[in-house]
């Protein structure tokens, strides 16, 4: 396939820079005015009395919001819509929850490892009753390490199509055709990089956080099939369809 | 299967 121009470049850093704002769920300014707030000492401790299933299923109709706008997001992405249904489906199964875990660290606060959750900020304590401390703790160490790279809008913005259109997803019909939308996706991530003036170690550095992602996925997999495995009825009668239809 | 992702690729990107 022809080179790709730096003019093509610019255009696909534009152009997902502005779907990534467009579907971001939480703008900057909103999160300045929310002046970081951090849950008191109470209301942490009532989220830790919420029965195991009641926090669960709070989580999943979080994570659930977030992966509406990532799917927003990926329809915006020049080439996304023009690939078969299955790749696109395919896609979204494997990368929607990879994408939450990347656009987490703009909604979270270094200094006080807390996370913007249901109205404020939360610390790992949150989140105990779950039952999923370990899981829990490398979701935050991966937005901490995310945190330091300090990325601009746009460099997340081409970040999380990058981590989304992943040819290496199994069940994909047309490898080839996610291949070229990566590779294009990688020039443009590069592009935006240099042009921000970013060390070339950024791009080895977003690299291995490709791999840490695939972990967290897995290992959110691997919780829910244990905590379905106690709470069966909770998940089918009480978990949002969208939720399952992606994790079931 | 997948019925809802379907759904939400097939409204439009208003």
């Amino acid at each position: 396939s022809p080179p790709v121009s730096m003019a093509e470049l610019d255009h696909l850093v534009q152009i997902i820079s502005k779907s990534h704002l467009e579907t971001c769920q939480y703008l900057r300014e909103e999160l300045q005015q929310m002046s970081w707030q951090s849950f008191l000492q109470d209301e942490v401790e009532s989220y830790q009395n919420k029965p195991r299933e009641a926090m669960w299923q709070l989580c999943a109709v979080k994570i659930t919001e977030a992966i509406q706008y990532v799917v927003e997001f990926a329809k915006r992405i020049d080439g996304f819509m023009d690939l078969c249904q299955n790749d696109q489906i395919v896609l979204l199964k494997a990368g929607s929850l990879e994408v939450v875990f990347v656009r987490m660290c703009r909604v979270f606060d270094s200094q006080n490892n807390a996370v913007y959750f249901d109205g404020k900020f939360a610390g790992p304590d949150v989140f105990r009753a779950l039952g999923c401390d370990d899981l829990i703790t490398s979701v935050f160490d991966f937005a901490k390490s995310l945190c330091s790279l300090h990325l601009t809008e746009d460099e997340l913005a081409l970040f999380s199509a990058f981590v989304l259109l992943s040819a290496d997803r199994s069940w994909l019909q047309e490898k080839l055709q996610v291949e070229k939308l990566q590779q294009k996706t990688q020039l443009a991530l590069q592009h935006v990089l240099q042009k921000n003036h970013r060390e070339d170690g950024v791009l080895n550095k977003l690299r291995c956080k490709v791999a840490v992602l695939r972990s967290l996925c897995s290992r959110h997999t691997e919780k829910l099939s244990a905590f379905r495995a106690v709470y069966p009825d909770i998940v089918r009668t009480h978990f949002p369809p969208l939720y399952k239809e992606l994790f079931g | 299967k997948h019925k809802i992702l379907h759904q939400l690729l097939q409204n439009s990107t208003s």
